[in-house]
């Protein structure tokens, strides 16, 4: 027995190919090179997409600022949690390093970016 | 995020899901959306790992992230991985981690590793189940062949639960959003209850990746924290994306 629902509706029919108002793009496709060494596999993808990377960066930092305003969170992020790389292991640690280099975010901040999912999960 | 594994009348498996993240992580009052998951959309990727040239396994990612949330590898299984929020949760394994105990694996890393080197659904199935994690996770698995599909629930140590596929029994699909299935989902965020009234409503002998885009398209499946859809079939190896909006009105989460 479904609940009251304010935002539920009868269930949705010939929405594929997708279209309208609940449809907002494709998605491209890269191809990822696992014949390079791990630090250039996502080099290309990482020239493509770094404004857009980080831009939702700086957002969870502002949100991590508001709720921390002496800034204390993200000088942690950026200068202490990037030692945990040498803690994970090949080829992951060479990899989270090429996408710092390709992109010219912290090393820390790509880091937190690949463990969010740990943390967010409490 | 709502995950969905299911088999038509052929013995023939899809599996599809939407991600949905961004939680509490700012809203956009001029926009009526949460700030993170409008920012993560322009991010979103399908990722064709190759060696020599060939597709090895293939992904739906966030640019930036090396881990793996939804994959194929062709002609051998699909995997998505759902968050399960826990108070024994990853903050406890990043803890543990940090005090020097290293037997766990980070979620990402796992998955990915999953996708690069699990020989079958079997080998996918067992290594998803055993590994010892550092938080918890649902992962909702299909294979190629009839009865191939299953969501593990995970602690950080252990499995709790395997759910299959059993056409025998009358179950021809398996539903995961963030809830356990032995537990009845918070009431504000009930969204298995519809998705499975709608694959109800498309039966068996309808189903198929065009339909199941019907079932993660209904409200509040999709939802204001819906970044993208993704389908996937395994014999083939084709995953498709779309990224998604919820105009209102529209279940926050």
């Amino acid at each position: 027995v479904l609940a009251p629902d304010p935002y539920g509706e009868d269930c949705r029919s010939k929405t594929y190919p997708p279209s309208g108002p609940t449809f907002q793009g494709h998605v491209p496709t890269y191809v990822i090179n696992l014949d390079l060494p791990p630090s250039k596999r996502w080099d290309q993808l990482m020239h493509d997409k770094k404004t857009e990377l980080k831009t939702v960066i700086q957002n969870i930092k502002d949100i991590a600022n508001t709720f921390f305003p002496s800034g204390k969170v993200v000088d942690i992020v950026d200068h202490k949690i990037v030692h945990l790389i040498s803690s994970f292991p090949y080829p992951f640690n060479e990899e989270l390093q090429g996408i710092a280099n390709a992109s010219g975010i912290p090393l820390g901040e790509i880091v937190i970016f690949n463990i969010f999912y740990e943390i967010f999960t409490v | 995020c709502t995950s969905i594994v299911a088999e038509d009348k052929t013995g023939k498996l899809y599996h599809a899901r939407n991600l949905d993240f961004g939680l509490f992580l700012g809203w956009d009052v001029k926009n009526n959306s949460w700030t993170v998951t409008r920012e993560l959309k322009p991010i979103v990727v399908n990722l064709d790992f190759q060696r020599n040239n060939k597709t090895v396994f293939k992904s739906t990612n966030f640019a930036g992230y090396i881990g793996m949330v939804s994959g194929v590898k062709p002609d051998t299984f699909t995997l998505t991985m759902n968050e399960r929020f826990s108070l024994d949760g990853g903050y406890i394994g990043i803890f543990e981690w940090f005090l020097g105990r290293r037997d766990g694996m980070w979620m990402g890393f796992l998955t990915r590793t999953v996708l690069e080197n699990a020989t079958s659904y079997q080998d996918a199935k067992e290594k998803l189940s055993k590994t010892r994690l550092l938080a918890p996770a649902y992962f909702i698995l299909g294979g190629k062949n009839s009865g191939e599909g299953c969501v593990i629930t995970r602690s950080r140590t252990a499995t709790l639960d395997i759910w299959d596929l059993d056409i025998k029994k009358g179950t021809w699909y398996v539903v995961e959003t963030n809830y356990d299935r032995w537990k009845p989902p918070l009431i504000l965020d009930n969204r298995r209850t519809p998705a499975m009234k709608c694959l109800n409503q498309t039966q068996q002998e309808n189903i198929s990746l065009p339909t199941i885009y019907d079932v993660l398209s209904t409200k509040p499946v999709l939802n204001k924290l819906t970044v993208c859809t993704t389908l996937m079939e395994v014999h083939n190896g084709n995953t498709e994306s779309y990224l998604r909006e919820c105009p209102d009105p529209c279940s926050p989460w």
